[in-house]
């Protein structure tokens, strides 16, 4: 419905406004309705600036500064409409240590109330999980878990 | 719901059955290329009732039942469960009296499918009925795979507003 | 023309069987013509057993074993006819430590040839490197470079 | 022909002029996100005559001219030099009296263009035929792009076909 639609992007818009700053530690970004006209039919733009740098097209950021924006977007819809459980797998891959450290924070308050399950090469990563499972292939092939309860 | 408990049993690469707790907070999968990981990833949104092979990455859904290794047979079978607390009370009314509720699907070789909800036989229309009523439904944002968060940015405008239209 | 794409084909597939175990640390793969009979058209199939794992679908493959089946391919052309030098952004980031290693000491023997210029976060890989650029931005949006030479 | 410097001027987010020496061997770029290290690679690929802005990540070719940032303001010309050293004599015959080749390339926000071999103006073509004819054309295999190293795989089996074409 185009009411709904409206309310929800107002809130994400808002929500990301606040999300993109804190991840990129500092900047600003926000979406923009294509066609505010046509809510059943109009798209969503993307409006960039990291920290100290110009409002430029999307497509000039670099491979982390995507990953992070599109992170940033994710992370306020769920912050909007929280799922019981959230899984991502090796979204920190592109991101440097400092952009996981926050990225890792940002999932830390957030599972206060959802559950994340994090698929993950990063050894900063592991260290900010409640539970860790290891999964090996011993026997090429063949899958077995190995728990490490972390608390 | 939270997700209590998952049992891999035949799916992909695990052909020996692996069982997954899930307490509260925050759960790191770790291990080497290949060793399994995402292939949890697609035993999740398998149970919960994708039906199309692309999404897990096979060509058919035959592809989802462990195929064999240079020391192992293939298996005839693939089957996960999915374990959900209803601790936190927001449940359709017909589950109140049930501590967890347990999503079980399974695929025989010969293109046979079984779904059962508290092991009783159930069709796919309740399983992902129940999905939907508990707003635990693989929404977009709720699963992100292997590769994709970049889709986001690389989408046209027009392919990003059901993630607005999920969340409304 | 037919006869040298026939040629190179060969030479490409025979180092790619060579290079994708040493690659995997075991296992095999090979190309296949996907027309024989017509060889300014046929297209180019990748057939891949990573070590102890049955004969699949290729998209079945894990996200890190899609990209080094693809540095092998790469690897192999480049044996055939190298490049003066060669550019690779980070083409690790999707590797475990392990494969991380024998991708580097592949790019070693063929530095001895070559140049290469590798993009990375992987401090596995940065130990490999004779020299090492930084890449810093104190300004905000404006790049300086800060060379650190190890030999 | 070995890659001996690459001078960097106003090309994207290199405001002042920075210069890389590349000796033998592997020469490691690191930095944390955003830097600048995939500015370099834009750079390499443009100064050997890259015409789509596309493959640099933009939308008009003016986009790797530095646009400004908080404290400083647009300026008015990207230029990339990229100098190889001829003593391993694969060089074509006119080359073989220079110790160096210099290719430099210039883009002024007017859209005006130039190029230059050992600083003498000359056309597009001029380094585009140097390139091929000494092997340093920019192959698909020897330039690997941030993110593309998949697309190998993806690609259907004709389109992987150019990569045995490049090498024969
Ligand atoms: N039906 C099947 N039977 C047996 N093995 C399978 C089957 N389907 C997939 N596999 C194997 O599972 C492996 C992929 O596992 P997965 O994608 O989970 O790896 P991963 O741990 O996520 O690795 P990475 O870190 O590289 O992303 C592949 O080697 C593939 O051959
Ligand atoms: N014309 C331009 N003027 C100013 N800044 C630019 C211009 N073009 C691109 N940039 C900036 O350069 C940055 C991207 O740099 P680059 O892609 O080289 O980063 P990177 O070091 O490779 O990072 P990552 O590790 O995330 O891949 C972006 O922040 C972008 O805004
Ligand atoms: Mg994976
Ligand atoms: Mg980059």
């Amino acid at each position: 419905t185009r009411k709904r639609f409206a309310e929800t992007f107002e809130l994400v818009n808002e929500k990301f406004k606040e999300v993109f700053p804190r991840l990129f530690c500092g900047g600003k970004a926000e979406l923009k309705l294509t066609n505010e006209d046509d809510l059943l039919e109009t798209g969503l733009d993307i409006v960039v600036q990291p920290p100290g740098k110009k409002l430029q097209n999307v497509s000039l950021l670099s491979g982390g500064e995507k990953a992070l924006t599109a992170v940033a977007l994710i992370f306020s819809i769920f912050l909007i409409k929280p799922s019981p459980f959230c899984l991502l797998d090796e979204v920190d891959a592109p991101l440097d240590d400092a952009n996981i450290g926050r990225f890792n924070e940002m999932i830390r308050e957030m599972s206060l109330f959802s559950q994340f399950i994090l698929i993950t090469h990063s050894k900063t990563t592991m260290a900010v999980a409640d539970t860790l499972y290891g999964v090996t292939m011993e026997e090429p092939g063949v899958s077995k878990l190995v728990s490490v309860k972390l608390n | 719901m939270k997700i209590k408990r998952l049992e891999i049993s035949g799916f992909k690469s695990f052909v020996e059955k692996a069982s997954f707790d899930f307490p509260a907070g925050v759960t790191a999968v770790v291990g080497p290329n290949g060793c399994g990981k995402s292939n949890v990833v697609d035993a999740i949104r398998w149970v919960m009732g994708e039906q199309s092979a692309k999404n897990l990455r096979g060509r058919a859904m035959e592809d989802v039942i462990f195929g064999g290794s240079e020391s192992r047979k293939p298996l005839g079978m693939a089957e996960v469960s999915l374990v959900f607390s209803t601790s936190d009370g927001r449940v359709p009314a017909k589950y109140l009296n049930y501590s967890e509720i347990q999503v079980t699907r399974r695929l025989y070789r010969d293109g046979e499918s079984e779904y059962l909800l508290n092991k009783t036989p159930c069709r796919l229309m309740d399983i992902t009925e129940l999905f939907m009523d508990t707003g635990v439904g693989a929404r977009a944002y709720s699963i992100i795979e292997q590769g994709r968060i970049g889709m986001i940015l690389m989408a046209k405008p027009e392919e990003r507003r059901f993630l607005i239209e999920e969340a409304a």
